[in-house]
């Protein structure tokens, strides 16, 4: 019978695209915003 | 009614590689930038803890929810990222501007006694990341060159 | 070429590199970085590595080979506890690709991408070469840790936002696509859960499939996707999945499930040739694709009480299928016969002659050539819809009897041995989809090789093929739907009367419940 499509992790539901937040094909977790690159201002790299 | 089909030599060769890969699959951190603090590598934590995070968690409106400690710790120990980014929304909507000299926020404490084109002078209250806790710093000059 | 480099460069790569190494870790303001690239690259002009093209290459294909040794040495030794592992691996890794990044970036004038591109190409394809001899050589124990960390990072060193880098992207794009085609699982099973990592790394995908202009990736994706169905498949064939295929086919429906969310055109626009190499009892994988349809479009509730489908506006309108499917029908003598028996309804031997055409052996399980199956049932069908059309008629599931097309589709349905004639319906099913004339065709073909076979066990298969396309998980196509409730539905079928439909409490109780969700 398949899987259950809406267990594997992805928002199915959600009004925004998923790729920007896909967190690959062996996660069962979408990416949350520490684990996004972003584009900040060079001055927030302060390491 | 196509039933089972043996693999050829070849699909059993590869097969193989893929079993001897399986044990050695790419873990999430392997396709990030190296990060000081922060690696995406899961840890099992107890099933009772929330295992999922909620759809809000990626707005601001969440953000300006938390403390500002709690945005404080978002914006330097998660550089780069998006939370940093919107750590930095959140608290500039509570009135924090950035130093980019000092690389600390500051918050006016009162009303500047001196304000120009170019500065503005009086008490402020900023949060000093080294020693990890809000000071009051009177007569400070904010050069309006390092304002963010 | 194998001629011996140059006695001496071994050292002075290893030299260069380690510099680099700590130049790259001291280095972490973008000021200080660039002053130091611009001193580092005048090292490498002094120790004479830029002097020609094939001392570039040399040092590149060294520089690799130093940082794939360092990689093997440093998993091999246990003193390291394995979060350090890959932080020291990565740190080599993540230094050298910055070193690439910049030398793309800087090299060449400004306004000339060649150079930057052909500098590009040759560093991968120097990784490529090396990954797959070191696959061959290492066997078991080759380690994709490196290649991955290395493909990864100088994609996405290459992507940041840096205005003479987003003017290359589609270059950079088609560079990579490239890449990861020449190394797709068939040719390095041993790299290929890096590979499904690297091909959906969000970051590539965005670029991929919605940054480049005009869809110009879509191509190079959808081949990517057929490197991945090409090599699952012999695996997927067989219902239990061996845990190692479990992971990768579970990887696989994340990524399509991301595609149908984000990019369901894409899905719509090259499912036919998905089709013809995901497994014909993939039935949920394939579901995911054929249930894709344009954002823009809002699909009728397929329960609707009399839904006129005909009537609808989308169904004059044929589907974009971007894959050149009529190059499938060969030889070139049956495709002559075929558009001159679809003309003209002569040889009247064509008929007799097709199942030959289309069967290739005699072993159980692959007895017919599926791609020329699928291409032929799409053709004729295509052929079927001009026509009907060219009467300024819209096809039903009246007209659409009595003509070359419909004696294709009943001799195949009579000619076929069971597996065959399962291939056969399911070329057809495969077409409904979303609302387009294909989909509003194959509907009407479909029924109405149901209420003209000549026996029920062709009644029973049509019934099967349908059937276990609609008891899998969600998604279901939405064409898929209309026609079985379109065949339980209408009393011209006499779909309740036939035996098979009673055959065990459990059937008749699951059609019994789609009924219900029907009426």
């Amino acid at each position: 019978l398949g899987t259950d499509l809406t267990g594997l992790g992805l928002n199915l539901n959600s009004q925004e695209s998923l790729h920007p937040t896909f967190a690959g094909p062996f996660a069962d977790q979408p990416c949350r915003a520490q684990d996004v690159d972003y584009n900040v201002p060079p001055e927030y790299l302060i390491n | 009614p196509l039933g089972p089909s043996l693999l050829s030599k070849e699909h059993q060769m590869q097969f193989q590689m893929m079993e001897a890969a399986y044990y050695h699959l790419p873990t999430p951190s392997d396709s990030e930038k190296l990060t000081t603090y922060f690696h995406r590598t899961p840890v099992q934590t107890p099933a009772h803890y929330p295992q999922s995070q909620l759809p809000i968690y990626d707005t601001v409106e969440f953000y300006q929810r938390l403390s500002t400690e709690t945005l404080f710790f978002v914006f330097y120990y998660m550089e780069g990222s998006k939370a940093q980014y919107l750590a930095a929304k959140a608290l500039k909507k509570q009135s924090w501007r950035f130093h980019t000299k000092y690389m600390m926020w500051f918050q006016r404490h009162e009303e500047p006694k001196i304000i120009n084109d170019d500065y503005e002078q009086g008490t402020y209250i900023y949060f000093d990341y080294e020693k990890w806790s809000q000071r009051k710093k009177e007569g400070f000059t904010f050069e309006y060159k390092y304002l963010e | 070429n194998d001629c011996e480099d140059p006695p001496g460069l071994q050292e002075k790569t290893e030299f260069l590199l380690k510099d680099w190494v700590s130049i790259y870790s001291q280095s972490n303001t973008v000021t200080r970085e660039t002053k130091n690239f611009g001193s580092f690259v005048q090292k490498m002009n002094m120790y004479g590595i830029l002097k020609t093209d094939d001392l570039i290459t040399r040092f590149f294909r060294q520089a690799t080979q130093f940082c794939i040794d360092l990689v093997y040495r440093i998993l091999s030794d246990q003193t390291h506890n394995p979060a350090q592992v890959k932080a020291k691996i990565f740190h080599w890794i993540d230094a050298f690709v910055h070193l690439i990044a910049l030398l793309v970036r800087h090299s060449g004038e400004a306004g000339n991408p060649t150079t930057k591109i052909n500098l590009l190409n040759k560093v991968l394809g120097i990784v490529l070469g090396i990954l797959l001899k070191d696959q061959d050589i290492r066997g078991n124990t080759f380690s994709q840790l490196g290649y991955h960390r290395f493909f990864l990072m100088l994609f996405l060193e290459l992507s940041v936002p840096d205005t003479v880098l987003e003017s290359l992207m589609h270059s950079i794009v088609t560079a990579f696509s490239h890449t990861y085609h020449l190394l797709n699982p068939v040719s390095a099973p041993g790299f290929c859960y890096s590979w499904i990592e690297l091909i959906s790394h969000r970051t590539f995908i965005g670029r991929i499939l919605a940054q480049i202009a005009q869809q110009k990736g879509w191509p190079l994706y959808a081949q990517l996707l057929m490197d991945l169905f090409n090599f699952l498949a012999p695996f997927l064939r067989n219902a239990e999945l061996a845990k190692p295929v479990q992971i990768m086919y579970k990887g696989t429906l994340r990524v399509l499930l991301v595609l149908l969310h984000d990019f369901p055109e894409f899905l719509c626009d090259y499912h036919f040739g998905f089709c013809d190499v995901i497994p014909p009892n993939c039935i949920q994988m394939r579901n995911i694709i054929l249930a894709a349809f344009p954002r823009n479009m809002r699909l009728p509730d397929p329960f609707t009480p009399n839904l006129k489908v005909d009537m609808l506006n989308e169904t004059a309108t044929a589907p974009k299928i971007c894959s050149n499917y009529v190059t499938n029908i060969q030889p070139g003598n049956f495709k002559k016969d075929l558009d001159s028996y679809l003309k003209a309804r002569a040889p009247v031997t064509f008929l007799s002659e097709l199942r030959s055409h289309l069967q290739i052996s005699n072993e159980p399980g692959s007895r017919y050539n599926i791609p020329l199956m699928n291409a032929l049932v799409l053709y004729v069908g295509t052929q079927a819809i001009a026509h009907i059309r060219s009467k300024n008629c819209v096809p039903s599931t009246s007209n659409i009897a009595h003509s070359a097309h419909m004696d294709i589709f009943q001799n195949l349905a009579v000619d076929l041995d069971t597996e065959g004639r399962y291939l056969f319906l399911n070329a057809i099913a495969n077409q409904l989809r979303y609302p387009n004339s294909h989909t509003h065709y194959f509907s009407c073909a479909v029924l109405h090789l149901f209420a003209e076979a000549n026996t029920e066990v062709i009644q029973e298969q049509i019934t099967r093929v349908l059937l276990e396309r609609l008891i899998v998980n969600r998604p279901h196509p939405w064409g898929l739907l209309i026609t079985f409730i379109e065949l339980i539905k209408n009393p011209i079928y006499k779909f309740w009367d036939h035996d098979f439909v009673h055959c065990a409490p459990e059937i008749a109780k699951l059609f019994e419940s789609v009924a219900r969700s029907c009426m």
